[in-house]
């Protein structure tokens, strides 16, 4: 057997501080829908009020879209990527060929953070994990009111690394990068990104 | 699943932002394969705060366009990662297609190699089997054949650090290399980093696609993932 070493991954390619975009703030908690007491939920907020934030995304052309794409699809039309202020994100379970049920999951979801945050249509959502189970709805709803009645929101480095970490499922490392950037105008503007996803990779999003 | 979010402190009209990620999108994540499986969940979404305080800018600023670029180059990075991670995967592999008479069709030969699980298990056991190569590039579900001409085609191991020689020809010209360097394909293949070159020779257009090997682990993995 030729092949290579195994690579110490987490070391080589998650960073150890960052700058992130003013007017963000993150937190991510352990809701138990992860078996193994991982995080697995993560809130993401704009608090910037001097303009009325942008949202744009691409979703996946799989025929079969799972109640969060439809969702968010949904509010994007609604609100023409305007106002999103909020996402919020599960690992653990995709709530995916969920029917009827998972679709009210999804929109619970979106609901309990709007709530939170006096806004409606305001909150983008998604999930990931297995295929073709239910929720636990009970968990997701308690770790969003633990989030915000517990202002876990942070802009620090080690809660931007911590909601990179919720999102993941069978990633060997988060996966977080940020930078700032001057424009030839001589503006800064910051850049921050966050991925999950190590298997069923191979995406057309559209 | 592929899940990811991109943040900005910039003011980015919506259209204009969407406009910039789908931009992203298509040179970057959808540009990535570990396993040739596409997920109900796939989603990338961006917000645009405007807390940094300049006039919002749409597709006719002067700064749409060396945005849009710098987000497409950030996106790119992020996906990387992704194909980094490959659940057990040991290599990163840069597939490029040059010199093809449609861009479409050095897309769709790229995404056909970098989805053969033959190939990925070759590059996983090092082993420099260029026929797994072609064979992709001769399944790849090309509309037509404007692109690929048997006689004109190149393939290639590339190095990715300074090793010389730094390019390993497999075929030329249509011509395999019978005769080929067994000991510096397994140098290159050794490498961690490494890209197979395809060059059509029908015309000028270029596509990249990143993938891994496939592994064990990838099956150890997934084997019980449920569970």
């Amino acid at each position: 057997q030729k092949a290579s070493k195994a690579i110490d991954k987490y070391a080589l390619y998650v960073p150890k501080t960052g700058v992130f975009p003013k007017g963000f703030k993150v937190a991510a908690v352990a809701s138990g829908v992860k078996k193994n007491g991982n995080l697995d939920l993560g809130v993401l907020l704009n608090v910037n009020k001097s303009y009325e934030s942008s949202a744009a995304a691409v979703f996946t052309t799989n025929k079969f879209q799972a109640a969060p794409v439809l969702t968010c699809k949904r509010i994007l039309k609604s609100t023409n990527g305007k106002g999103i202020n909020a996402i919020v994100v599960n690992s653990g379970c995709a709530n995916s060929v969920t029917g009827e049920l998972g679709m009210k999951d999804a929109e619970n979801m979106v609901n309990l953070v709007d709530k939170e945050i006096n806004s409606k249509n305001s909150t983008l959502v998604m999930s990931t994990g297995v295929i073709g189970q239910r929720l636990s709805m009970d968990k997701i709803s308690k770790g969003i009111e633990d989030i915000f009645k517990q202002n876990k929101f942070n802009n620090d480095f080690e809660s931007w690394l911590n909601i990179a970490k919720s999102i993941c499922t069978t990633d060997t490392f988060p996966k977080l990068i940020t930078s700032t950037f001057t424009l030839t105008s001589g503006v800064k503007y910051t850049l921050t990104g966050m991925a999950k996803g190590a298997g069923m990779i191979c995406p057309n999003m559209a | 699943t592929l899940l990811g979010y991109i943040v900005t402190d910039l003011p980015i009209q919506s259209q204009a932002l969407q406009n910039m990620l789908t931009h992203s999108t298509d040179r970057s994540f959808n540009c990535i394969s570990v396993d040739g499986d596409m997920s109900t969940n796939d989603t990338i979404c961006m917000i645009a705060n405007g807390a940094v305080e300049i006039p919002e800018i749409t597709q006719k600023s002067s700064e749409f366009e060396e945005v849009k670029q710098q987000v497409t180059e950030f996106g790119q990075r992020l996906a990387k990662l992704v194909v980094r991670d490959g659940e057990g995967a040991t290599k990163f592999v840069t597939v490029n297609v040059k010199n093809a008479y449609q861009f479409q069709d050095a897309k769709i030969i790229a995404e056909s190699i970098s989805n053969s699980m033959l190939v990925k298990c070759a590059l996983y056991g090092q082993d420099a089997n260029w026929g797994r190569i072609l064979c992709a590039i001769g399944y790849a579900k090309l509309g037509n054949l404007r692109s690929l001409d048997t006689d004109k085609i190149n393939v290639s191991f590339v190095a990715t650090d300074d090793s010389q020689p730094h390019e390993l020809k497999l075929v030329v010209n249509g011509v395999p290399q019978l005769n080929i360097d067994e000991e510096r394909a397994s140098e290159i293949l050794a490498l961690p980093d490494l890209e197979v070159s395809v060059d059509l020779g029908t015309g000028t257009e270029e596509a990249q696609f990143w993938t891994c090997d496939l592994s064990h682990e990838y099956v150890t993995i997934n084997g019980d993932y449920r569970s």
